[in-house]
């Protein structure tokens, strides 16, 4: 474990927690994309099945069954609880055009051929995409509440962190995954455009609105 | 080949 994985892991769990929270404390998913966190649970589901058959510490089976807990709760409030105050005409991107592609990419770009080394794969090229449904929704609806754009940005910030944390591992544990890095690039690299926005916009208390 | 090391990392 190194600081910059640590912190990224909290900035996720961060970002996790204030999107359940809204939801939960404004009783609405306005303006949250559910797609994308089908999408999440999809990706968490696929990654954290070694929850059950491998043991690599307490941080983190606990942290893999708090992320599975509380993505399953946001898809509950939005597609159940609250699924009056879903955004059905906004929330519009085609999620199977994100997820075949991410299954044919893990069938023919992977480490190890078997199911649990396939369907991790999966999910790390699922997680690099999931986020593009909110994204093109934000764009959809020209704003983000506030509190919207920071779980985007705790979001966005975790897999920037992991970057840090392959530098880091690579230079001191003398190994790296390419796989995980290319899709944790790309994956940031699609937060690029909302950090400039975050930064010039709603960190000087302005509302987070794209050029229409 | 890349080693894909122990999946340590959430």
């Amino acid at each position: 474990m190194n600081i910059f994985r640590l912190l990224g892991d909290i900035s996720h769990l961060l970002a996790i927690i204030i999107l359940l929270r809204k939801i939960w404390m404004s009783r609405s998913c306005a303006g949250i994309s559910g797609k994308s966190q089908l999408l999440f649970g999809l990706v968490y589901t696929t990654r954290y099945l070694d929850l059950i058959t491998s043991y690599i510490s307490l941080y983190n089976s606990v942290m893999k069954v708090v992320f599975l807990a509380a993505s399953y709760a946001t898809i509950y409030l939005m597609y159940v609880k609250f699924k009056a105050t879903y955004d059905h005409n906004h929330d519009t991107f085609r999620i199977e055009f994100l997820v075949v592609p991410a299954v044919a990419l893990a069938l023919l770009i992977n480490h190890d051929f078997q199911v649990v080394e396939i369907l991790w794969t999966f999910s790390i090229y699922l997680e690099s995409v999931a986020i593009l449904p909110q994204l093109f929704m934000v764009s959809k609806t020209g704003e983000a509440e506030s509190i919207t754009s920071h779980y985007l940005f705790a979001l966005g910030v975790y897999r920037g962190l992991y970057l840090l944390n392959w530098i880091y591992r690579f230079w001191a544990e003398d190994h790296y995954d390419l796989i995980a890095i290319v899709a944790g690039v790309v994956q940031t690299v699609l937060y690029c455009d909302f950090f400039y926005l975050y930064i010039t916009k709603v960190l000087r208390g302005k509302k987070l609105q794209l050029p229409a | 080949i890349l080693n894909s090391f122990q999946k340590d990392e959430l």
